[in-house]
């Protein structure tokens, strides 16, 4: 896990689709 | 070139264009190579980086390439941050977060748009200590600048670059929407709305973008909810 990259590239694109919202409202 | 070597050249000072080509040089090298590379540069690196951006945002009389510095450590921070390491010690940096909000600064709408979805990505991410914490940077920054803590944010959205306007409401909308009780929520809506937002809304919505209009629907639809549950 401590090897992956692109965590904030995907939390930026959670954030433009809306998703990350959503997922936060659950 | 090594992280040692980055870091030997962060140690020396090195100012103007000479910093401006480490700094372009350090993102593209933290955005290429292993978690193991930043992990080596980090150590150290982020101290130093953090370092330059405070002095470089408290300098009383900036010039263009100051600015320009200042927005290319900002990209060597969301590079660093590309991985759950960085990610996790940008968390753990008090320092971080206050200069990141510090740079919240609408007269530099490329570094505002990039630092405002930093931030928002920030908050989503971490616990509710975490939004505290941004919040805390958020109110300090306003101190300091003598303004109510709220509207450089609300500024962004009245700024001609729709990057922007975009990127200063998923802040709103991550800020809203983070904490886990209503009370909480409600507050900080309210605030955005006294600070401005409630003006600007109307005409946010003429506006014809996507992306503008995914966040826009997140506003309201996470207001909807919490007014039912109130």
């Amino acid at each position: 896990e401590n090897d992956e990259t692109g965590v904030m590239d995907s939390l930026l694109e959670a954030l433009q689709s809306g998703a990350a919202f959503r997922e936060r409202r659950k | 070139i090594s992280p040692q070597e980055f870091l030997s050249e962060l140690k020396s000072g090195v100012m103007d264009e000479r910093l401006f080509a480490c700094l372009d040089s350090l993102r593209v090298s933290l955005t290429s190579n292993p978690v193991s590379w930043v992990q080596s540069f980090g150590h150290e690196g982020l101290g130093l980086l953090l370092d330059i951006l405070e002095r470089l945002l408290f300098k009383k009389q900036p010039e263009k390439l100051d600015k320009k510095n200042q927005h290319k450590i900002v990209q060597c921070l969301k590079a660093f941050m590309n991985n759950k390491y960085g990610l996790d010690r940008i968390l753990g940096e008090e320092k971080s977060l206050a200069l990141l909000a510090r740079a919240i600064d609408p007269s530099q709408s490329g570094m505002m748009t990039d630092v405002v979805k930093l931030l928002s990505a920030i908050c989503i991410v971490g616990e509710e200590n975490t939004l505290e914490k941004v919040l805390e940077a958020i109110t300090t920054a306003g101190e300091w600048r003598a303004i109510e803590r709220f509207s450089p944010i609300v500024q962004g959205l009245r700024d001609r670059s729709i990057q922007l306007q975009v990127a200063c409401m998923q802040l709103i909308n991550a800020l809203v929407t983070s904490p886990d009780e209503l009370d909480f929520r409600l507050h900080i809506r309210n605030e955005f709305m006294r600070c401005g937002l409630k003006e600007i809304l109307p005409q946010l919505m003429t506006i014809r973008n996507e992306a503008l209009d995914i966040q826009l629907k997140v506003f309201e639809e996470h207001k909807e909810e919490d007014m039912m549950e109130f």
